[in-house]
């Protein structure tokens, strides 16, 4: 059983420690004045205390993100350590905002706290969640699109929480499109510049 | 290899009173 008394710092705390980042839409700011730094952790029970005193992401109104990333390194394509790199992406139906979108994105903050990517955790950035109105979005930010190995070993989204808890397994069993739904791996550089409204996927799991 | 926390580990810590 965890000890009430030593706090538990997390896998990364002696290289860095976790960032919260909450977005709001103002269209009268530029986008960077509307990213605000929440606050930094580096305990598991940290992260529980910023964790159960936020507002669930399912009760934030659209167009509002989170983005949790390690210490140093800005939630935006520009940073340096991201602009290099791409996104795994989970699209989510409207609907799954009120059923699934809080546990979806739990996982996701605890596969990345707890460095579940094996030796390519280091590979990690962060995670984003996007709550919009035609659907919300929840994605991991790699460092460097090109790295095939540890970019498709991430991917492997079993590894985003063991099985009945894996991500890609509940959504496709969700929406019953098992052969359908791909979960796509997108490089910033594509999607900074594409033209239409879709990135094509680089990777796919 | 490298640490890791795993799910359930971290999901222990969820309820837990927090000593201030």
């Amino acid at each position: 059983a965890p000890s009430l008394q030593a706090p538990h710092p997390l896998p990364t705390l002696l290289s860095f420690r976790w960032a919260l980042w909450f977005f709001k839409n103002d269209k009268s700011k530029m986008w960077q004045a509307n990213l605000r730094l929440v606050t930094k952790f580096s305990t598991v029970e940290d992260f529980w205390a910023l964790y159960t005193h936020i507002q669930l992401a399912s009760k934030l109104t659209s167009g509002c993100d989170y983005s949790l990333f390690k210490d140093g390194i800005e939630p935006m394509w520009e940073d340096s350590q991201n602009k290099r790199g791409g996104r795994w992406l989970i699209t989510l139906a409207k609907q799954q905002r009120h059923t699934e979108l809080d546990r979806f994105w739990l996982e996701t903050l605890l596969c990345l706290i707890g460095e579940m990517f094996d030796e390519y955790s280091d590979e990690v950035c962060g995670a984003v969640i996007n709550i919009r109105a035609k659907g919300d979005k929840i994605a991991i930010w790699t460092r460097e699109a090109e790295n095939r190995e540890g970019v498709t070993h991430i991917g492997r989204v079993e590894s985003w929480a063991p099985p009945p808890f894996s991500l890609r397994r509940i959504y496709k069993e969700h929406l019953g499109l098992s052969q359908k739904v791909a979960i796509g791996y997108q490089a910033h550089a594509d999607t900074a510049t594409k033209s239409g409204s879709l990135t094509k996927n680089k990777f796919v799991v | 290899g490298k640490k890791q926390y795993d799910r359930e580990f971290l999901l222990d810590f969820q309820f837990m009173p927090v000593c201030i």
